[in-house]
C-alpha cells in the first residue's frame, strides 16, 4: 500500500487517504460510475466493486492481497448506462440507471441461483428525474409526465422483479433528489426544482411538509438527512453555486429545519479547499461550477472539483480533511464512498478505479 | 439552533405532522 502525501489543507484535522488497490479494466476506457455491492457465493459474502461504462457493467471480487478479479460482465443494450444506484443492504443485486440526458430505464443485474446464471431485468421505464436505493431492497423514484409526477417506492423481489409498489403523494414541483433520514426510518426527504425540501411518511405515503431552502442556497441537492432533537438536519450540495464572498466557496452545507414551523437555519458550511475553486471562465460573470459531482456517507462528503482534484470533508468539522491532487495519468472523474467500510472509490478519466482507505 | 431562530420545536413532529396531513 502506498501512502499518499496530501496537499496542505486549511483547518486543524488532516486525515489520510491510503491507496489500497487499483482496478484497471483494459477493455474499457469510459468509466461512468463506480460503487460497491455485497455479493454472496459459495457461502462467502464479500463486499465487491461494481464499475460501469456506457455499454457494460463489471462485478469485481476481492482477491488477497489487494488484487481484484472480474466475476461477471453484463452487456447492456443501446441505451447508455449513466448511473449505478447503490442499494444499501441488498446482496447479489446491482441496480443501474440508463438513459441519455435523463434516466429512461432502471434495470437490475443479478445472479439467478434457480438458473445458475447471471441475468438482467427491466424494473422501470419513463422520464425518471431522480432515483435512490433504500434499505430493505427498496427503490424510490420520481417520474414525470406532461400532466403529473409520480413518486413511487418499489420493493425488489429475489428474482429481479418488483414485489410491491407504493405511491407517495407528489409535491407540485419536480423532485430532483431523495435522501433517507437517519434516526427516523419511516421518513424520507427530497429536494425539488423550486428549491424546497419535502418530507414524506414512507409508511403511509403522506407528504408531510414542504419547506423552502431559501435564496441563499440555490439549486440545492439533498444527500443525507438526520433527525435529532426535534429537528431535521439536511446535507445539501450546490453543484452550480456561485462563489460567494460571504460564505467562501460552499460545496456542502448542513441546514437545520424545524419541520413544525418549516423554518430553517444553516448550521455548517463545508467550503472548497484553498486554490481549488471553480475554473475562471473568461467573460463569465457567475454560475461557474464549483465542483462536478459528489457523494455523502454518514458525516463524510467527497467531490470531484473542477480543478481535477478529489476533496473529502468532515461535515461535523465543516472543513476539508483530505485532498487527492489531479496528478497523472489523468484527472479524477468520479468520487464515491463504498456502501460499507471506510473506502473511497476514485475513478480516473482513463477508466482506472483506485480504492483508498480513509 | 434555538427556538428563537426556528420556532417551537417538537420531538414528536413526525407523528404530529402524520396525524395532521391528508391521508
Amino acid at each position: 500500500a502506498e501512502q499518499l502525501s496530501l496537499a496542505p489543507l486549511d483547518g486543524p484535522a488532516q486525515e489520510s487517504l491510503q491507496l489500497v488497490s487499483e482496478l484497471k479494466d483494459l477493455s474499457s476506457s469510459c468509466a461512468v460510475d463506480v460503487s460497491t455491492v455485497w455479493w454472496e457465493a459459495a457461502g462467502s459474502r464479500e463486499l465487491c466493486v461494481v464499475t460501469a461504462c456506457e455499454s457494460s457493467v463489471t462485478l469485481w471480487k476481492p482477491l488477497v492481497p489487494d488484487r481484484w478479479e472480474k466475476v461477471q460482465i453484463w452487456q447492456l443494450g443501446e441505451i447508455p448506462v449513466i448511473q449505478i444506484v447503490p442499494l444499501p443492504d441488498a446482496c447479489n443485486v446491482v441496480c443501474i440507471a440508463l438513459g441519455d440526458l435523463e434516466i429512461a430505464e432502471i434495470r437490475l443485474l443479478l445472479y439467478s441461483s434457480e438458473h445458475d446464471s447471471f441475468k438482467q431485468s427491466l424494473l422501470k421505464t419513463g422520464t425518471i428525474k431522480a432515483v435512490l436505493g433504500l434499505k430493505e431492497r427498496r427503490l424510490v423514484s420520481s417520474c414525470r409526465t406532461v400532466q403529473e409526477q409520480q413518486v413511487e417506492i418499489t420493493s425488489l423481489s429475489e428474482t429481479g422483479g418488483s414485489k410491491d409498489r407504493q405511491t407517495l403523494l407528489p409535491p407540485e414541483e419536480t423532485v430532483l433528489a431523495f435522501a433517507e433520514v437517519e434516526g427516523m426510518g419511516e421518513a424520507l426527504v427530497g429536494t425539488t426544482a423550486a428549491n424546497s425540501v419535502v418530507v414524506w411518511n414512507l409508511k403511509t405515503g403522506q407528504l408531510l411538509r414542504k419547506m423552502p431552502v431559501g435564496y441563499s442556497y440555490p439549486a440545492s441537492i439533498c444527500h443525507r438527512a438526520y433527525a435529532d432533537s426535534g429537528l431535521l438536519f439536511v446535507v445539501l450540495s450546490h453543484p452550480h453555486a456561485k462563489e460567494s464572498e460571504a460564505r467562501g466557496n460552499p460545496a456542502f452545507c448542513v441546514i437545520a429545519f424545524n419541520p413544525r414551523t418549516a423554518r430553517s437555519r444553516g448550521v455548517m458550511f463545508s467550503s472548497l479547499p484553498h486554490g481549488h475553486a471553480g475554473r475562471q471562465v473568461p467573460g463569465a460573470s457567475g454560475c461557474v461550477p464549483l465542483y462536478l459531482e459528489g457523494d455523502v456517507r454518514d458525516t463524510l462528503a467527497t467531490a470531484v472539483l473542477t480543478s481535477g482534484a478529489i476533496a473529502v470533508w468532515d461535515l461535523l468539522l465543516g472543513h476539508c480533511t483530505a485532498l487527492l491532487p489531479p496528478g497523472s495519468p489523468g484527472t479524477w472523474a468520479l468520487a464515491r464512498w463504498a456502501t460499507a467500510g471506510a473506502w473511497l472509490l476514485a475513478g480516473r478519466r482513463d477508466g482506472t478505479v483506485c480504492l483508498y482507505q480513509y | 439552533c434555538s427556538e428563537s431562530d426556528l420556532g417551537p420545536i417538537s420531538l414528536n413532529w413526525f407523528e404530529e405532522l402524520s396525524a395532521e396531513a391528508p391521508p
